[in-house]
């Protein structure tokens, strides 16, 4: 053990362990966290050549190999709670992503929140059994964050009672989702509905890809890799191309919106159920925001502690890199958003928990305000994260620069959530929207509840902007 | 202006209050924004364009409260003293830090004072050196096996050159001590020369 770190913890004034406690939400969960990771990390079949030094193509591989291998073990231990699930996953992937990530985190919980009972019957058993392997097929070439400029169609056909999808132009090929590319053979596929001549809007629908025992291409489907990226190089982000593909009525997700044997639509309760896997995501990347920035907080306060350089007396031996303000400036308020994040996404992981039970129950009330709020602390946590590594990577000196340090992977790795479910601009936007929908409703002497009644206080027109 | 709030900079809830206030005066401001646009003739979307840099600013002052609040509420439920005070420190420096990033938001805002920025500015530096000791140990809670964290720099041993050394030496390009590059262009390229 380095004497500097040693030193380094025999200062500290709290007991660390308790402090983990806190951080896993009790001393259970930390338990049964250590029995997860200790699970994977003893584990020969997870031993693996350094990414680093392979080609994207083993990489790939190695990726998905170690994804089977995850899947089959998460059945021998019986793992079956999702926060579980989710933290095998992670010490297996460790600072990198996962061909598979989709499938888990997109294509099931939209089969399970968006089937309606004869579809779960059917599509749940196959995705579970990994008979199904899915994607989330939303993003296209031209379009992203604004769901309703999406141009890919599926268009009823009372005649024979199916939809046939298609991307009309070069900009409405789907492009991005993970696992696309190479590994799944079921995308689920968000589309402008046409029926008895009118659009009715974005709607999802499960679309085979693949043939599921020889995994060739079907009929009408361009599918492959967009090619190497800033990083992700485990994940086949992939395009897809509808070239008039045919599917039965039933392939239409009709939990909430229905589209009847003659055509008929019939429309869902509330225009943002669709949103409901977006909200749960955008919950999740708080939580990964904290996730990146205390890695990279640990890294940097780390090498920091045990890193000597320079002088700050004349003659004196080279003090610790952490003595100088200014690092301590740069690494400690990053450390303190760290701690922040966490409990921010400890917080949207229990309102996301509480409010999709109410919409399970038919109560829609708190879903404008989740939405809201999902988007806006997705926007902020990962901007400062995304920016906070890089400050903790810099502060890292050379080495910080070098892969050893995990710095450029977990930089790599995390900056996609400033662009991905939602750019941050717009996802300021959209909350902006409500922020402002609520300062309205305040003006005219409604009572505001949860994070904006602060728009009912009084004080509000201390402030008048001067004509120029 | 309006009268600056009373704030302690040593308190957590005087500080969430000023976050707040921060927000709801910057939702103000954008929701006017929109208004003059209206009231120079342009049409609601242009309006809001026209806003949206303002808009974007009254969202991130939101989420920062949202922020600070929760922080601040999660040391309501912790029992440990010493824990207590040791997260109670990177919450006000998180507060603290934010408003000396922001300034220019609470000074126009009227919700500070230059007199008070700049006991902020104190404030952090002494915040600084509280957490110094805690540093390490801050980090080691969040409990991130080695293995997870793959970081020659980040190891929990501290042991960091012996290992930068180690994985340089594994790299494949130094699999032969004399890459066949030298042989192949190199040396013909001396002999021609």
């Amino acid at each position: 053990m380095n004497p500097d770190i040693t030193r380094e913890r025999k200062n500290a004034t709290f007991d660390v362990e308790k402090l983990t406690y806190i951080l896993d939400g009790g001393p259970e969960k930390t338990k049964r966290r250590r029995e997860i990771e200790s699970l994977v990390f003893s584990d020969p079949d997870f031993s693996e050549e350094d990414p680093n030094f392979l080609s994207r193509s083993d990489r790939y591989d190695q990726a998905v190999r170690k994804s089977a291998q995850m899947i089959l073990k998460l059945r021998e231990y019986g793992i079956a709670d999702p926060e579980e699930i989710y933290c095998y996953k992670k010490m297996v992937q460790g600072n990198l992503h996962e061909a598979l990530g989709l499938h888990f985190v997109m294509f099931l919980p939209t089969l399970y929140s968006q089937c309606d009972a004869e579809q779960a019957r059917k599509w749940l058993p196959l995705a579970e059994s990994f008979q199904a392997i899915g994607t989330y097929a939303q993003t296209e070439m031209g379009h992203g964050t604004h769901l309703r400029g999406l141009e890919t169609t599926a268009t009823y056909d009372p005649a024979t009672q199916e939809f046939v999808l298609n991307s009309p132009t070069i900009s409405s090929i789907k492009w991005w989702p993970g696992g696309l590319g190479k590994t799944s053979n079921h995308a689920i596929v968000l589309a402008q509905l046409h029926t008895l001549g009118n659009c009715h809007g974005i709607h999802a629908f499960i679309v085979p890809i693949r043939d599921m025992s020889t995994h060739i291409p079907l009929p009408g489907i361009v599918v492959g890799d967009i090619g190497p990226k800033f990083g992700f190089s485990e994940v086949d982000n992939g395009f897809l191309k509808l070239e008039n593909v045919r599917l039965p009525r039933d392939n239409m997700l009709m939990k909430y919106a229905k589209v009847e044997p003659d055509g008929t639509y019939l429309k869902p309760p509330s225009a943002k159920l669709t949103y409901g896997t977006m909200v749960f995501i955008r919950s999740l990347i708080v939580g990964e925001s904290a996730r990146a920035l205390s890695k990279a907080s640990i890294i940097a306060i780390r090498y920091s502690s045990v890193r000597h350089q320079s002088e700050i007396r004349a003659g004196e031996p080279e003090p610790q890199i952490l003595d100088y303000q200014t690092q301590q400036y740069k690494l400690f308020p990053l450390l303190a958003t760290a701690y922040a994040f966490t409990f921010v996404g400890q917080y949207m992981r229990e309102t996301y928990q509480r409010i999709s039970g109410d919409i399970s129950d038919g109560d829609f009330s708190q879903l404008p305000e989740l939405h809201a709020l999902c988007a806006g602390l997705k926007a902020f946590t990962t901007w400062t994260t995304n920016a906070g590594i890089e400050v903790c990577r810099m502060s890292c000196g050379g080495h910080g620069y070098s892969r050893s340090s995990a710095l450029p992977d977990i930089y790599v790795e995390f900056t996609p959530a400033c662009t991905y479910e939602g750019e941050n601009t717009v996802m300021m936007l959209q909350t902006a929207r409500y922020l402002l929908k609520s300062y309205r409703q305040a003006k005219d002497g409604q009572q505001l509840s949860g994070t904006v009644s602060y728009l009912n206080d009084a004080n509000l027109q201390r402030v008048q902007p001067q004509t120029v | 202006a309006a009268r600056p709030t009373v704030v302690d900079v040593n308190d957590l809830s005087s500080l969430v209050e000023v976050y707040k206030q921060r927000a709801a005066i910057l939702v103000e401001m954008a929701a006017k924004s929109i208004q003059q646009e209206l009231q120079h003739r342009k049409c609601q979307e242009d309006a809001w364009n026209n806003s949206s840099i303002d808009l974007v600013r009254a969202s991130d002052a939101h989420c920062h409260y949202v922020v600070v609040k929760l922080f601040t509420d999660k040391l309501g439920e912790i029992g440990d003293t010493a824990i207590h005070s040791v997260l109670s420190t990177l919450a006000l420096l998180y507060a603290l830090h934010g408003i000396k990033n922001n300034s220019g938001d609470f000074l126009q805002a009227g919700l500070l004072s230059v007199p008070q920025v700049l006991q902020v500015s104190v404030r952090v530096k002494e915040l600084l050196s509280q957490l110094r000791p805690n540093a390490v140990a801050l980090v080691d809670s969040f409990d991130v096996n080695d293995k997870r964290l793959n970081s020659v720099l980040g190891r929990y041993d501290g042991n960091v050159y012996e290992h930068l050394f180690e994985w340089a030496r594994s790299s494949p390009l130094n699999a032969t001590e004399v890459h066949e590059s030298f042989h192949k262009y190199l040396k013909p390229l001396r002999s021609q020369l």
